[in-house]
């Protein structure tokens, strides 16, 4: 008898964080921010699939929400792959009235992800 | 002048067609254009003329805050400004934007006072209303003097002296908290005013009330930033009339006599004999930083580098 190969589903990724490099450029915001020129950002992406592993950083109502999707997938979703964590950046740029401003705005960059 | 690209406006509202409420496409996205504004403290976005220089003062903010100690010239950081550095880190800490201002030039001249006073006048009415300030500082750049390093101490030292005008003696008519630009009118009013004086009133009568608020003996063999806290009258500034500083330079036990070289050595005028002036005057001319709190979760405290 002929072995058939096992054929393997191809592995979704899960929830992770994912490269994202904001360059000011792109947005045509580079005339008034002096520096940086981008910065790290980042993003979550992924699936938050059944066993939520340790990394996932899950709460009790992402288990929960796991537990609720997997009795009927019609009355909930799985959880969201969201950032956790997340980090300011300091930015110089020049203001509307021309002064220059040294600000550090929060949230702008993640740290973490995990599935809420 | 829109903060989001023509590109980027057209795919939002492609997207909020999709989503299919009652309200405009348009009116979606310019409510989350409002929002990108609010998150960055803007009523609108900056458009700075192209070759608008940056002050190094600035650059070198930034960079201490980044918690860059490199030295050496670079492109976008230039090498440390001597004498300056991040503020101690209870003011760091504490607050989360940095501004500077320049002085007004037009208002260095104050009729009444001899012509090595200086008088400084920052315009800090655009301090935005929810923003709490918590320090300020006055910058003043100054060279070392090549000849005076020869110099035997007592004869190398200056003093610099920071007066805060109080009063005019005809507050109504020299206010000028309001010197976005000097009509006409006020400039006719000013005049009328300066006549009579020079006709009934004696030099002292012209004279502005001055309190002295920072006096520091300097050396001037050696180029740094004298850093000055003007905390309490930028304060004052935000609730009251903003008249200004004075600042004077006097040779060491002579008040009296203005200190030569004092155009070249502290930066408090613009040389018109270097030809390098204007560029150079706007990163050596006197600077008010502002450190102010707008109630986010961040400071201005110096960043440690992780390793990735």
């Amino acid at each position: 008898k002929a072995h058939r190969k096992k054929e393997r589903k191809p592995r979704r990724k899960s929830c992770q964080r994912q490269d994202l490099y904001v360059d000011f450029s792109d947005v045509n915001w580079d005339d008034w921010i002096v520096a940086p020129h981008g910065y790290h950002a980042f993003y979550c992406n992924g699936e938050c699939p059944f066993p939520l592993a340790e990394y996932m950083n899950a709460t009790n109502h992402a288990i929960v929400q796991t537990l609720v999707n997997s009795v009927d997938p019609s009355l909930t979703p799985k959880p969201c792959c969201v950032p956790t964590e997340l980090s300011p950046i300091a930015m110089l740029y020049v203001d509307e009235c021309e002064l220059v401003v040294l600000k550090t705005y929060q949230q702008m960059a993640v740290e973490g992800c995990g599935c809420r | 002048s829109a903060m989001i690209p023509e590109i980027g406006r057209n795919n939002l509202i492609e997207q909020a067609a999709k989503y299919g409420t009652n309200t405009r496409e348009d009116e979606i996205v310019n409510e989350f254009e409002k929002k990108l504004l609010n998150m960055f403290g803007l009523t609108r976005r900056p458009t700075p003329n192209e070759d608008m220089p940056i002050p190094r003062i600035m650059q070198h903010l930034y960079k201490a805050h980044m918690g860059d100690t490199s030295d050496g010239p670079h492109d976008l950081y230039p090498g440390w400004e001597p004498g300056f550095d991040l503020p101690s880190d209870d003011i760091a800490s504490t607050v989360n934007t940095a501004r500077s201002f320049h002085h007004k030039d037009e208002f260095e001249r104050i009729e009444g006072l001899p012509d090595h006073h200086i008088r400084l006048l920052f315009n800090i009415s655009t301090l935005p209303p929810n923003e709490n300030l918590k320090y300020a500082e006055l910058l003043l750049h100054r060279e070392e003097i090549k000849q005076h390093v020869s110099l035997p101490d007592e004869d190398r030292m200056q003093r610099i002296n920071i007066y805060e005008v109080i009063k005019f003696p005809d507050d109504d008519v020299t206010d000028t908290s309001s010197f976005d630009d000097v009509t006409e009118e006020q400039n006719r009013i000013l005049e009328i005013v300066n006549k009579r004086r020079n006709k009934f009133g004696s030099q002292k009568m012209r004279e502005p009330i001055t309190r002295l608020v920072a006096t520091r003996l300097v050396d001037t063999s050696n180029t740094t930033w004298e850093r000055f806290d003007v905390s309490a009258e930028t304060q004052k500034w935000l609730k009251d009339k903003n008249h200004g500083l004075v600042v004077e330079i006097v040779r060491d036990g002579d008040e009296s006599t203005p200190a030569p070289d004092v155009t070249s050595h502290v930066r408090l005028r613009r040389d018109v004999r270097n030809e390098n002036e204007p560029r150079e005057w706007h990163h050596k001319r006197p600077l008010l930083l502002t450190y102010t709190h707008d109630g986010k979760e961040t400071n201005l405290s110096r960043r440690s580098r992780k390793k990735r």
